[in-house]
């Protein structure tokens, strides 16, 4: 049996909202070792999302055995928008679940509401991701990437990104013109979520489709700071911390053709 | 012209 009590169920609210325009259907594997993992990617194959919800992040978890929950996010979304913000959320799920149980309780009121999702089975790919070596790293404001990626789609459908051990470039061509904002790193001792942190072994200059960038900005609200890490040729992975956990983004680049 | 790879090519499958 799986039973996991957030504290508040706005940390799952997010979640959801970060990954659903991107990927209708997956599973979320649970343990007692990991809590809650989930490995999907986008339809138009592009974009690979990893989530990991750890126990830490539940006021309470257990999960005796192993369990695989085949969502529909959308479905789930709904379900979700029925409890406030601030409610405890507790999900439950038996062994060989054909449903996941809701639970909303109001923290003020006497109020508790709950709900059932019917489970799916759903097929999906695993891909083996190892921790890979990364040519940079900027750790940046998640509002502040956010709103370079919404800002630059308007000029083009590419956005191009080009770090030096002195800055970020982010850059767009489009046909009414072009862009670019330049972000140097620097530190901010009373806030230090607003600063910008570049560690780089060697320069990289790489192009990504701005439609991917605002999916992946949905996770904004998720955390403060947001961590790019880019190589050479490679996937981008974008990652957003949660209290104990993460939501990451791996992001294939474009190339020249 | 640019071309958008699979996200799906640069990993191997489980």
């Amino acid at each position: 049996m799986l039973e996991g009590k957030f504290e508040e169920a706005s940390l799952l609210k997010k979640v959801i909202e970060s990954i659903k325009d991107s990927v209708k259907l997956c599973n979320f594997n649970c343990s007692q070792s990991k809590g809650i993992t989930v490995q999907a990617i986008d339809d138009s194959r592009v974009l690979l999302i990893a989530l990991k919800i750890d126990s830490g992040s539940f006021q309470e978890f257990r999960c005796d055995r192993d369990l695989v929950l085949g969502l529909d996010l959308e479905s789930l979304s709904k379900i979700l928008k029925q409890g406030n913000n601030e409610d405890y959320l507790t999900i439950i799920a038996e062994d060989s679940p054909d449903s996941l149980l809701v639970v909303f309780e109001d923290k003020k009121k006497d109020r508790i509401s709950e709900f059932s999702l019917k489970l799916m089975d759903i097929d999906s790919d695993v891909l083996t991701i190892d921790d890979m070596e990364h040519d940079c790293s900027i750790t940046m404001p998640a509002y502040e990437f956010a709103k370079i990626a919404r800002d630059m789609k308007t000029l083009s459908e590419s956005l191009q990104i080009i770090i030096t051990k002195d800055s970020v470039k982010f850059n767009a061509e489009g046909q009414i013109g072009s862009g670019s904002i330049i972000l140097k790193p620097h530190t901010d001792m009373e806030k230090p979520d607003e600063s910008i942190k570049i560690e780089l072994n060697q320069p990289v200059v790489l192009t990504f489709g701005a439609k991917y960038l605002n999916d992946i900005v949905k996770a904004t609200a998720l955390s403060s700071t947001v961590t790019i890490k880019l190589t050479d040729k490679a996937p981008a992975l974008f990652e957003y911390r949660l209290p104990s956990g993460y939501l990451r983004y791996y992001l294939a680049p474009k190339f020249d053709d | 012209d640019e071309a958008q790879p699979s996200i799906k090519s640069f990993f191997i499958p489980d």
